[in-house]
């Protein structure tokens, strides 16, 4: 249910983080809200699914534990792409263009025509 | 009408009236189909509504709603946009007046082409993978996921619209099946528009030999069009039928290439 993706890209964006640099915790809250986000888009799929509900009391904790408010700026696996969550591609597409991939997998096509 | 699913499946399907082709979480397409000859049971598109549904801060729920000869470049409130002026998260695009829109639906990733062609409608879509697979096990009758239902499908079974070809015109006669075209004349005049001799050439074929009416033509010459600027692999753009330059992979699965 690609719960997977979610909690992998939130490693890599948390993992070169240092607590002991300004910034950090305002990084760290982009990467969860980025976490949530995507936990979020994922969630009819994976009802009921054990690592899924982990994820979402982590995140939950996570964000108390730092006072990290629920809106504000995410953090984009790809640091050259500006976070807009009016953009699909700018926090899906974004792993799926690299290697120069004009035509990403991870879309599908669906065509109608003719009698 | 001819339907290619989001598994690259290939099918001839009655589906008269009103049939759901997606209902997802993010967007619900619905067709509506009617005979296209007296005693066939091949129908065609008249009338296509599409909902963009609500998603946070993006954009509002939005309805198109196209039937024939009325192709709107607008939804159904007016609007040509969804989302704040600026960020037009939705956008309609007036590509021919009245025959083609373009409908881009930026926070979903999401692309859906409609056109008229002659009397009836066509429509192609790009979604992302994760959306499309994102809904309830309730909403399981979506045509673009599981494709048509055996009870409408008027292709043999795995697809095979040459086997209909073959059983219900006589592949040598020199006399139109229906007014209008041989299927000599019908493969000559597909094969003008699409030299390569696909699935697409084949559905050409056929809806000039149950119709008589060349609009078809560049229906299927304008899908497969559409199949190249959205399906995301060009390996996979070109459909072949058993017997030609590929081998059906089980029921109404196609050879791709």
């Amino acid at each position: 249910c690609r719960i997977q993706k979610c909690s992998t890209d939130f490693v890599a964006l948390t993992s070169h983080l240092n607590s002991a640099i300004d910034g950090f915790d305002s990084e760290f809250c982009k990467a969860l809200r980025a976490y949530a986000g995507c936990t979020q888009r994922t969630s009819k799929a994976c009802r009921g699914n054990l690592v899924y509900h982990s994820a979402v009391l982590g995140i939950s904790d996570l964000m108390s534990q730092r006072n990290c408010s629920k809106d504000g700026p995410t953090s984009s696996t790809n640091p050259e792409v500006t976070h807009d969550p009016c953009n699909y591609h700018s926090h899906a597409g974004a792993r799926e263009h690299r290697g120069g991939d004009l035509n990403p997998p991870g879309y599908l096509f669906c065509g109608l025509f003719g009698d | 009408p001819h339907l290619r699913t989001f598994k690259d499946h290939f099918q001839t399907c009655k589906v008269e009236g009103a049939w759901p082709l997606i209902d997802n979480n993010y967007l619900s397409v619905q067709v509506t189909n009617v005979p296209v000859v007296p005693g066939s049971s091949a129908t065609a598109t008249n009338k296509i509504t599409i909902i963009f549904k609500a998603h946070r801060e993006c954009t509002d729920q939005k309805v198109y709603q196209a039937v024939t000869d009325d192709l709107p470049a607008a939804f159904v409130d007016g609007s040509t946009s969804g989302g704040d002026g600026d960020t037009k998260s939705l956008l309609i695009l007036e590509r021919e007046s009245g025959r083609y829109v373009e409908m881009h639906a930026r926070y979903i990733g999401t692309t859906v082409f409609v056109r008229q062609l002659g009397r009836y409608l066509t429509l192609a879509i790009r979604m992302p993978e994760d959306l499309a697979m994102s809904y309830e096990e309730s909403q399981d009758l979506q045509l673009c996921v599981n494709g048509c239902p055996l009870s409408e499908r008027i292709d043999d079974g795995q697809g095979q619209v040459s086997a209909i070809l073959g059983h219900s015109v006589p592949r040598t006669s020199l006399a139109p099946a229906w007014p209008g075209y041989t299927l000599e004349a019908a493969n000559a005049q597909c094969h003008e528009k699409m030299p390569v001799k696909d699935i697409y050439f084949q559905s050409c074929v056929f809806d000039l030999l149950t119709t008589g009416d060349a609009n078809f033509t560049a229906a299927a010459h304008s899908a497969l069009e559409d199949v190249e600027a959205l399906h995301p692999r060009k390996e996979r753009w070109h459909i072949f039928p058993s017997g030609s330059q590929g081998t059906p992979h089980g029921r109404g699965h196609w050879a791709v290439s």
